[in-house]
């Protein structure tokens, strides 16, 4: 009986713990789904600094190397173009038969070098090409000058009313009475009329008239 | 750094044709 009994207890003390058990399941199911969550989103982070970090890094010594490439380019061409100078002064016999600024003018162009001398190499070096400032300076020059000379064209108009402010100049005054006909000659056209409380309230007569669509 | 050595060395190989270059046309000119 005792045994009986002590089953019993038990079963009833299992069954009332059963519940509780549940539910301390249940939530530790969720918060293992919570930190899931935000483990996967953490190592999302780090890739994606990552790529970010390495891609500039990438980007920066690309550019790098570009620079050093077309830099080689500009400096070989004008080696080989002093080679090609030499060569023909040696082939003529020692004469020179070319004018050495000249032939290297274009090659020092595209090293940004304005070349008075052969030998000037690095006084020359801080003259950069500007042409596109000089010229640009001219255009602006040019146009202040026409603004200018507008100003000063149309100054005699001023000059056409005498002292008590009456039009004089017969010229003037024809120009006024075409002015004044061509003005007469335009007219509002009433076909539509539009009759409104306020004006410009153009939604309150969109309203009435049926034949209006909305979207206008 | 690179770029740096590289740019000097490429103007001294240029300074020195230019040199050579110049040589040759004070002797045609004498």
């Amino acid at each position: 009986m005792f045994m009986a009994r002590q089953v019993l207890r038990n079963g009833l003390f299992l069954r009332s713990l059963a519940p509780i058990k549940i539910t301390a399941r249940t939530v530790a199911s969720a918060n293992a789904g919570i930190k899931r969550k935000s483990r996967f989103d953490k190592t999302m982070i780090k890739p994606l600094l990552l790529v970010m970090i390495f891609g500039s890094i990438l980007n920066a010594v690309i550019a790098e190397k570009r620079n050093i490439i077309d830099m080689e380019r500009k400096y070989k061409l004008k080696l080989d173009k002093l080679k090609e100078l030499i060569r023909r002064v040696h082939d003529n016999n020692g004469k020179v038969d070319f004018d050495a600024d000249d032939e290297l003018k274009l090659v020092n162009l595209r090293l940004g070098i304005v070349g008075k001398n052969a030998t000037g190499m690095k006084e020359d070096e801080t003259d950069i090409v500007v042409p596109k400032e000089e010229s640009l300076e001219e255009i602006w020059q040019s146009i202040i000058d026409e603004a200018k000379k507008e100003v000063i064209e149309k100054t005699p108009d001023a000059g056409v009313k005498n002292k008590e402010g009456i039009v004089t100049d017969l010229n003037v005054l024809k120009d006024l009475e075409k002015s004044k006909k061509e003005d007469e000659k335009v007219y509002l056209s009433g076909d539509v009329h539009m009759m409104m409380n306020q004006p410009g309230d153009l939604n309150e007569i969109a309203k009435e008239h049926d034949k209006i669509p909305k979207f206008l | 750094l690179e770029h740096e050595e590289r740019e000097s060395q490429l103007k001294k190989e240029v300074e020195i044709l230019e040199h050579q270059l110049n040589e040759l046309i004070v002797q045609d000119k004498t």
